[in-house]
Parts: C-alpha cells; sequence; structure tokens
C-alpha cells in the first residue's frame, strides 16, 4: 500500500493509456476540497519502490456547485409526460380555497343579513363612549377628600363713585 | 409568438449499442461490447463506408472529453484526427547488402544500413476514439512550469475535478518502456492519493 492513497484501480492493459475515473463525494472526507496526487505504476515496478510524487500530477478535487435547473433526466420525463408537479398544485390549491371562502362568505353574509341582530353588541360599545362620570363627591377616589362647601365669594359695598 | 423548442428524439433501445463480431488475426472472430463512459461510445461497430470526416473525441485539460467534427474549408480538412507520426510505431534497423540493392553509387563489400519503422498492433488501439497521449502534448508543470508532464497529458496540473462528473486520465504508454528489454510495461494501475497542504495554501479556491 502506498500511503496516503485513496483509490487504486485494478492492473488494467496499458494498450491506450487512459482510464475514467468517476469523483466520489467519499474522497473528499465531508471537506469542500483535497488535494491529490494522480499516478501511474506500472507492472514492473514494485509498491515498495513506487513513488507516486516522482511523475504524478498534483490537482484538486472539489465539491462544485449544484445547478438548479432541468436536468437532461428531468427533460425526458416531460418530455414523456412524467412530471413531479406537486408543488405545483400546492400553490394553486391555497389562494383557490381563499378566494371560494370568501366567494361563500359574501353570499352567507347577504342572505342572512335581515336576520342579523347586533344591537345588543353595538349598545353596549355605546353605552361604554356615553358613559357619565356622576357627582364629583361620590366617586370613590375622592370620598375621603375634606371638600369646602361652596360659599358666595365676598362681596363689597359699591361706592357712590363706582354707582 | 416563440418557436417551440422541441427537444431530440432520445435513442430507442433497437437503436442502443449492441455487441457486434469482428475478426481479428486473420482468422480469429471476437466478439465486441461497445461501451459508453461520459457520453463516449467505446468499441464502437464501424461505419460500413468509412467516413473522412468522422468525428473524434479530443479531451480538455481537465480531462473531460470533446468531441471535435473535421470540417472542409477551402479544400482542406481541418481538425482531423491527430496523426501519431512514430510514437507508437517500432523503429529497426534493416541492413541490406550489395547483393539486395545492386545500387550503382555502393561498393559491393559495403552494407547499407536503414531505420525502418513498423506500425503497431492496432487489433485494440483501433477501438478506442479518445485523442491518445504522446509527448508533443505534454504540459509543463511546477512552480517555474519547467517540468515536462511525462508521462500525463491529461489532466493538467491544477485541473479541478468535481464530484459526481468523469474524467479521463491519459498517459503516454511507451513512457513505461524496459530500457533493458525494449519492452513496454504491459499492466499499469492509477493511484489517486491525497497531499497533505499547508495552512496557507488551503481554501483559497472561490467559490
Amino acid at each position: 500500500d502506498i500511503s496516503g492513497t485513496f483509490f487504486t484501480s485494478e492492473w488494467i492493459d496499458n494498450v491506450d493509456g487512459l482510464l475514467p475515473i468517476e469523483i466520489k463525494e467519499d474522497w473528499l472526507q465531508n471537506t469542500y476540497e483535497r488535494r491529490i496526487i494522480v499516478s501511474v505504476q506500472p507492472y514492473n515496478i514494485p509498491d515498495e519502490d513506487f513513488d507516486p510524487r516522482l511523475n504524478g500530477v498534483l490537482l484538486y478535487i472539489r465539491m462544485g456547485s449544484k445547478v438548479y435547473k432541468p436536468t437532461k433526466e428531468q427533460l425526458a420525463l416531460q418530455d414523456a409526460g412524467i412530471s413531479d408537479d406537486k408543488w405545483y398544485y400546492i400553490a394553486l390549491s391555497i389562494p383557490t380555497v381563499v378566494v371560494i371562502f370568501f366567494v361563500l362568505m359574501y353570499f352567507f353574509l347577504y342572505a342572512n343579513g335581515k336576520n342579523r341582530d347586533f344591537t345588543d353588541v353595538t349598545r353596549k360599545a355605546l353605552n361604554k363612549k356615553r358613559r357619565v362620570l356622576g357627582k364629583f363627591s361620590e366617586m370613590k377616589k375622592f370620598k375621603t377628600m375634606r371638600n369646602h362647601k361652596y360659599t358666595e365669594l365676598p362681596s363689597y359695598k359699591k361706592t357712590g363713585k363706582q354707582n | 409568438a416563440r418557436a417551440v423548442h422541441r427537444p431530440k428524439e432520445k435513442m430507442t433501445t433497437s437503436e442502443e449499442v449492441k455487441p457486434w463480431v469482428r475478426t481479428i488475426y486473420g482468422s480469429l472472430n471476437e466478439i465486441v461490447t461497445p461501451t459508453v463512459i461520459a457520453g463516449v461510445t467505446f468499441s464502437a461497430k464501424p461505419d460500413p463506408t468509412p467516413n473522412p470526416l468522422q468525428p473524434w473525441v479530443s479531451l480538455k485539460k481537465d480531462g473531460t472529453p470533446q468531441t471535435i467534427k473535421p470540417e472542409i474549408k477551402k479544400g482542406r480538412t481541418q481538425k482531423q484526427k491527430p496523426d501519431y507520426s512514430t510514437y507508437f510505431k517500432t523503429a529497426t534497423m534493416h541492413t541490406f547488402s550489395y547483393e539486395e540493392l545492386k545500387a550503382v553509387n555502393m561498393d559491393p563489400d559495403d552494407v547499407h544500413e536503414e531505420e525502418e519503422f513498423v506500425d503497431e498492433d492496432d487489433t485494440y488501439v483501433s477501438l478506442n476514439p479518445i485523442i491518445r497521449c504522446t509527448p508533443d502534448r505534454y504540459f509543463s508543470k511546477g512552480p517555474a512550469k519547467d517540468i515536462p508532464s511525462e508521462p500525463f497529458c491529461t489532466p493538467r496540473e491544477n485541473s479541478d475535478w468535481k464530484v459526481g462528473k468523469t474524467y479521463f486520465v491519459t498517459w503516454y504508454t511507451r513512457f513505461f518502456e524496459d530500457e533493458n528489454s525494449d519492452t513496454v510495461a504491459d499492466k499499469v494501475r492509477v493511484h489517486l492519493s491525497y497531499v497533505k497542504e499547508k495552512s496557507v495554501e488551503m481554501g483559497n479556491h472561490k467559490r
């Protein structure tokens, strides 16, 4: 085993000199990116003598970005008439239900307009507004207050000059 | 009004790649099963009528395949499938005696040596549509870009490989030639190994 090596292919024929590699998420080990080295070991070099750094190429493996647009598979499904439209129905049904509710409410109120009597409610509300304060001496807060009785203000005899 | 874009019809099962039979080395019959990797069909059945403008597959710097369609411009074919020169040929010295050549300017005792290139066995190489790696396609690597990337052509140094995608690692097969026996290693394997990075080097990529 070569230390740090996380992927080793099978022994393959050295005919074309190519190998396709699909990048796995596990190789990142819960990180966004890792720096790796790619190396090729010929059959005649044993593992002990093989150094991947000797002729290897340094590169990065990255998580990549997710693009939320229809993939080829999704487009093919749409073309075949298969689509996952659940969200579409939910998004449409909520405002439809609200509109239907208000329409029914309107007709219900219109039909029961003559039988409706809110006078007891309204009277109570109006009476609250028209509350009479009452006598100052009967107010709980001012009952104990010693108040002087009203007496006539002192009056002065008018002099002859004033007349 | 906008023109309706209708996607191209998908391949049906009858159009899918199927195994085919070929005769190799004169008399041996072989069943070849085509395989599709990253959109590239390997071991595909050749057209009954050879097309000089047959598309071939090149590789981008990171090793992703790219189909190239040759085209004729001003009477010349452009973007043709690459010629590998003598990179995959075996050089041999052929010695001609005077009796064989009977050249007018040759002494009867002399021998004439001439280098000849013998083509490789393309029985299996011909099934590969992807461009092969040759030393003229090496790139330079290292901080000063002064180290040849031998034996690799792709991927280039500091390429980005993204999760879920398929990339082609290509190398020059004759790089692994044994000097003593002049034989090329017939089996190889590819390793991917982690590299320790300094803290200052980590996370510099703009996401």
